[in-house]
């Protein structure tokens, strides 16, 4: 913070009067893109799961030098997405437990295309649930045909996270047949185990642990300023 | 000087890439000789009252470039081969050929990061926005 401050003074710095401050918040409105400026929720924590790691990368992002081609410099927009819907199956009348998460991409910037997604999901430990154990954690795509697509395992201790490049561009281009994601975690033996108990992280877990989604954009074409 | 003021009112009246309509009107004769450089504004993202969903970064460094391009074009005015030809024609023919204009030579990229209504949080990346470097073009 004193370093920016130190970095600031350097500036012309005065006080905008109401007109100057309408006039700004209109540009910069515009520039984003945006027809009036986003009111979320003042309870929504900048500490959650998503923020956090949004502002790690644009920390990243911001100490990259230029013309460094890495996967993050090439990104124009990345957006992370709350998990809207989470289902847990009812235990009690099917043998399958899994959770269920739906991500709304409707909202993505016009006239980008998606380079890369991951659905992040977080495992702490639970003391109730037996130890060495070697875990299957198994991600389905959800299709209107219940037939699935992508699967993906992963060795976890703390943060899993799977590639779902392909499913968040068929949800991209098919915005219909978007019906979430189904998480699965089964024992070696092929045993169901309740994604739960075997600490992964749901809607309902801290807020700093949440899932969530994160895609990347790159724009298609030069980006148009809106006429006004 | 008197020649240049004389010049500076004939530019005034007519569209050239010297001076915008309406940055014109706050400078003195003293910061009208000055040199293209490049100046710097800072704008707070706090002043503007949006801290509640512009999550970083707290303000934007909006670099302008703004002063003269006038004959001769000095190796501080970081200028381009044509700026020179467009100087020396601007001067053969003053009132046919504008004088070069001071702009961005240079642009880096900055980012901002955002939540939406929704609670999505986009980092949006805008390349070649911040000038780095001003010059006579």
């Amino acid at each position: 913070g004193s370093l920016m401050n130190q970095h600031h003074s350097n500036f012309i710095h005065r006080r905008l009067n109401s007109r100057e401050r309408r006039e700004m918040q209109k540009e910069i409105l515009s520039i984003l893109g945006l027809s009036r400026r986003p009111r979320p929720l003042l309870s929504f924590k900048r500490s959650a799961s998503a923020p956090v790691f949004m502002l790690d990368l644009y920390r990243t992002m911001a100490s990259e030098e230029t013309g460094r081609e890495s996967f993050l410099s090439q990104a124009d927009t990345i957006m992370s997405f709350v998990n809207g819907v989470e289902q847990t199956e009812d235990t009690f009348h099917h043998k399958t437990q899994w959770k269920e998460f739906k991500f709304d991409l409707t909202r993505i910037p016009r006239g980008e295309m998606v380079t890369a997604a991951e659905f992040r999901i977080y495992k702490t430990s639970n003391e109730s649930f037996p130890g060495n154990l070697t875990l299957h954690v198994t991600v389905y795509q959800v299709l209107q045909e219940f037939h699935d697509r992508s699967v993906s395992k992963v060795l976890g201790r703390t943060l899993t996270l799977f590639d779902i490049t392909a499913t968040s561009n068929d949800w991209l281009m098919n915005p219909h047949y978007n019906l979430g994601l189904r998480l699965f975690v089964e024992t070696e033996g092929g045993g169901s185990v309740d994604p739960g108990s075997a600490g992964l992280v749901g809607r309902r877990g801290p807020r700093t642990k949440r899932p969530f989604m994160v895609t990347f954009f790159r724009a298609s074409q030069a980006p148009v300023r809106t006429i006004r | 000087a008197a020649n240049r003021r004389k010049g500076r009112k004939k530019y005034g009246e007519r569209p050239s890439c010297e001076r915008l309509p309406g940055t014109f009107a706050g400078y003195n004769g003293r910061e009208q000789t000055q040199v293209c450089k490049r100046h710097d504004l800072y704008v707070s993202f706090r002043e503007l009252d949006w801290q509640d969903w512009i999550i970083a970064p707290e303000g934007y460094e909006a670099f302008y470039c703004d002063g003269d391009c006038s004959f001769p074009l000095g190796s501080h005015m970081n200028a381009s081969n044509h700026a020179i030809v467009q100087a020396l024609v601007h001067l053969m023919k003053p009132d046919a050929v504008p004088k070069p204009c001071c702009a961005p030579t240079k642009l880096s990229a900055t980012s901002v990061l955002y939540f939406d209504d929704k609670y999505n949080v986009i980092l949006k990346k805008y390349r070649n926005m911040v000038a780095k470097s001003c010059g006579c073009q």
